[in-house]
């Protein structure tokens, strides 16, 4: 056996050689059997990504387009079989998202195209490849990173779902605000949750989780404002959705506490600076909604200061809200039908859609901004508890 | 050899459904 003789770092090129024999074990053992929750947690984030293309690069540096080809494919196809298998587990789906970026990062940052390179050091430069071209392979694994986007959200929307109702709508923290409820909605029970399993603590202790958990992925901070955008989309259409169904939570008390609600996921936002991550105006609807149910309804300049509030609301949703408007005292009164004609009369001339309900099922388009790594290839050594010995540094 | 830089071979690929079905005889030995 040869004497592993340790070489300084300088020494390295950044590359992995590898058998092709080795490329199954390598697919197994480093996206196939790799658990995020165990060995992964102590790895630099990215780690996949940068080890899959530090092999890229040695194939490439040998010219073997076959190597090369051959080993995309089958870390394509590898990823896309974890989750088919484990793709319902958030932290799953939150890994590969991040390493999928990464690892398409890495082709672009070490194209060798121009566009991509400025933020490159003199040797990240030198670690371009030489050979081929992978713009193609890109496209692909964007394709895919797309498609496991769209997985990861319907994870999220699973966990959150059913915390929605009962943390927006039905749980109460503001306490005496409510008064007395009108006879009859008082023991209205929608929800498994209605013990007050589910407050807006939950909702916050479960963004809490998704967010550390995509950080400690390395996911991109832009993709994880998109993330985010979503499900606060998601929050916001379902809550205005139950209460669009709902007479007992059309009320002044309720619109007190969905405002109240609304505020505590915009100190959420804030506390993680993602305020300029678009999430907050999905509430819009939800927001204006809560407002509706607080202003005056009585005058026509009530009418008209409705009007122009509610412009993220349809013409159907506002003149639903005011239907439904219930007084929970009795300095309260219902909406009179004569006011909600003058609301219809106003809004005739606006052109928006004839649909009460939000799409919660909708997801916004995804973009994978590029984010080049500071991470210079030479330094990455790989821990033995991946079980890839099989790999040498070059 | 800075010239060769310049002269990247472009890999085509397959499309995503496309690599999938190549892959289902290749792998399906593994336990």
């Amino acid at each position: 056996r040869p004497v592993n003789i340790p070489r300084k770092e300088k020494d390295f090129q950044g590359m992995l050689e590898y058998k092709k024999e080795d490329e199954p074990k390598l697919v197994k053992n480093l996206i196939l059997e790799l658990k995020p929750r165990g060995v992964a947690v102590n790895l630099i984030p990215g780690l996949p990504a940068y080890i899959l293309f530090m092999c890229v690069r040695h194939a490439d540096y040998l010219n073997d387009d076959q190597k090369v080809r051959s080993l995309l494919t089958s870390t394509i196809n590898g990823i896309k079989k974890v989750l088919k298998k484990r793709g319902d587990d958030f932290e799953t789906a939150s890994f590969w998202l991040s390493n999928t970026c990464r690892f398409l990062h890495c082709l672009k940052q070490y194209s060798g195209e121009e566009a991509f390179m400025k933020h490159n050091t003199p040797r990240q430069n030198e670690h371009c490849l030489t050979n081929f071209d992978l713009a193609e392979y890109r496209q692909v694994l964007s394709d895919l990173a797309i498609q496991i986007y769209q997985q990861l959200v319907r994870v999220l929307e699973n966990l959150l779902q059913p915390m929605i109702v009962p943390a927006m709508l039905e749980h109460e923290t503001i306490q005496g605000v409510s008064g007395v409820k009108p006879p009859g909605l008082r023991k209205r029970t929608s929800s498994v949750a209605d013990e007050g399993t589910y407050t807006l603590d939950s909702i916050i202790r479960q963004l809490n989780t998704f967010h550390s958990i995509q950080c400690q992925h390395g996911m991109d901070p832009e993709l994880i404002k998109q993330v985010v955008k979503q499900l606060f989309y998601i929050v916001g259409a379902v809550t205005l959705n139950n209460l669009l169904l709902r007479k007992d939570m059309c009320s002044w008390s309720k619109g007190m506490q969905i405002r109240y609600n609304v505020s505590q996921l915009e100190e959420w936002l804030r506390d993680k600076n993602l305020m300029n991550s678009g999430a907050k105006e999905t509430l819009e609807p939800l927001i204006q909604a809560a407002q509706l149910l607080q202003v005056k309804k009585k005058t026509d300049e009530d009418a008209e200061a409705i009007c122009s509030m509610c412009t993220a609301l349809t013409t159907a949703q506002i003149v639903k809200v005011l239907n439904l408007y219930t007084p929970v005292n009795e300095f309260e009164e219902r909406v009179s039908i004569g006011f909600i004609r003058t609301i219809q009369i106003r809004l005739r001339d606006r052109k928006d859609s004839p649909q009460l309900l939000m799409d919660a099922k909708h997801i916004f388009p995804v973009t994978f901004p590029f984010n080049p790594s500071s991470v210079a290839l030479e330094t990455i050594q790989i821990p033995s508890s991946l079980g890839l010995g099989f790999l040498t540094r070059v | 050899k800075g010239q060769r830089q310049h002269h990247r071979v472009l890999l085509k690929a397959p499309t995503l459904a496309e690599m999938e079905e190549m892959n289902i005889s290749e792998e399906e030995d593994s336990p």
